[in-house]
């Protein structure tokens, strides 16, 4: 059994478990600095009266992203990788074992910095969402197809700075939709929260009075 | 032979390769947007009067970057990796082959957008250098000390957002003078070209007759 095929199987047993435990999980991806931490307190900030959330945080070092995170009042867990560039279904699984998973309604996993490699191992998470930041240029949608194969949604952030950028956002948005005609696109901006309610119904994690 | 030991005995092999044909040779590397393809540009058209460059350019797909530095009259060629990570003492062997390299002087690599995978895959050039984005955030340097210990020069690019994006230079390029001591930083805005001269100097490219 190859690499990936072995993720794959281990990410069909993590998917069963949160189905089992009946809890909804999203895998967030994106280039260094897109805006990952932000767009998972923003969420958090919104949904907690709603859902019991946990967070979990991939990064080579450090817990900084677990340390932000924590400051919406989430429980939080940051794996650190050591050197690999991508989280796997493996660790997640190893994760999942030190979560309290009765008492929990919806985990948000902030996969490492990386718009390549966490493409191809799949963690068992109901969805994945990319997060692309205007301040990367006009070509990192066109340049990753891959990425955006298997995601649901796509945050083009960092909208503040768009104009200055000379980026076009529609233009991207496209270049989305012509990769994965059913993905659905927002455009956020996580700093102040503007296109977060959006982002929250793009996702369906809407709850059910708000409706 | 593992990977990474075959990686590096090609990269060896890359290296004298250069140096029998008198060429210096540069590996860009740093994550998506950060300014690579720019910097590249304005060192070609700087330099081209005192060095015959080509440039290398790698990417997942598309010939994006090989066109937009064409723009500036050097021989370049584009590497397609489909969907590797990084680029590999391998390739570049091979890409040196379909090169003139007796007409050349200085050859520039930009490395595919990614601040972990590429770190781990040197490609025999005589330099690395890393760009990172103001507009990544504060932290990108801490979270990913591994690309920062085989580099001889840290351009921090987008410095014209540096205010707007709340991030402080001085604290970044700190903070990649305690992972490796020896690293030259400079401050850039590559789209202007603003710190290049400083970056042409980091980079020991500074032609003779201007010194
Ligand atoms: N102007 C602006 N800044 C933003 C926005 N979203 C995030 N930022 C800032 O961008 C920087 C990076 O944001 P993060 O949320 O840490 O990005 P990330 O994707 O989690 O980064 P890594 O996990 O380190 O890869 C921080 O300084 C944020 O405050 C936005 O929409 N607009
Ligand atoms: N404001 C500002 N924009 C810049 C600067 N440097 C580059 N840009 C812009 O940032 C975007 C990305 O620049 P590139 O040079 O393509 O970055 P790159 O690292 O080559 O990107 P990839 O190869 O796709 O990973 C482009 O829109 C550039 O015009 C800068 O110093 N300031
Ligand atoms: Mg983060
Ligand atoms: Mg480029
Ligand atoms: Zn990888
Ligand atoms: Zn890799």
């Amino acid at each position: 059994e190859n690499v990936l095929d072995a993720n794959r199987r281990l990410a069909l047993a993590n998917l069963d478990t949160l189905n089992r435990k009946h809890i909804r999980s999203l895998d967030i991806l994106g280039s260094i600095g897109s805006g990952k931490t932000s767009i998972v307190k923003q969420c958090i900030r919104r949904l907690k009266k709603d859902y019991r959330i946990a967070a979990i945080a991939g990064d080579l070092t450090t817990t900084i992203d677990a340390d932000r995170i924590k400051e919406e009042g989430a429980p939080v867990l940051q794996i650190n990788t050591g050197g690999q560039c991508h989280l796997d279904a493996a660790v997640i699984g190893k994760t999942l074992k030190s979560l309290n998973l009765d008492d929990l309604d919806l985990i948000l996993i902030e996969n490492v910095g990386n718009l390549i490699c966490p493409g191809s191992f799949p963690l068992g998470t109901h969805d994945r969402m990319v997060v692309v930041s205007v301040t990367e240029g006009p070509y990192m949608v066109v340049k990753h197809p891959y990425i955006f194969m298997d995601a649901s949604v796509l945050a083009i952030n960092k909208m503040d700075l768009a104009e200055i950028m000379g980026v076009d956002m529609n233009r991207l948005k496209s270049e989305a939709l012509q990769i994965k005609p059913d993905i659905k696109v927002v455009f956020t901006n996580a700093k102040t929260g503007e296109g977060i309610e959006n982002l929250i119904d793009a996702l369906n994690l809407k709850p059910p009075r708000h409706a």
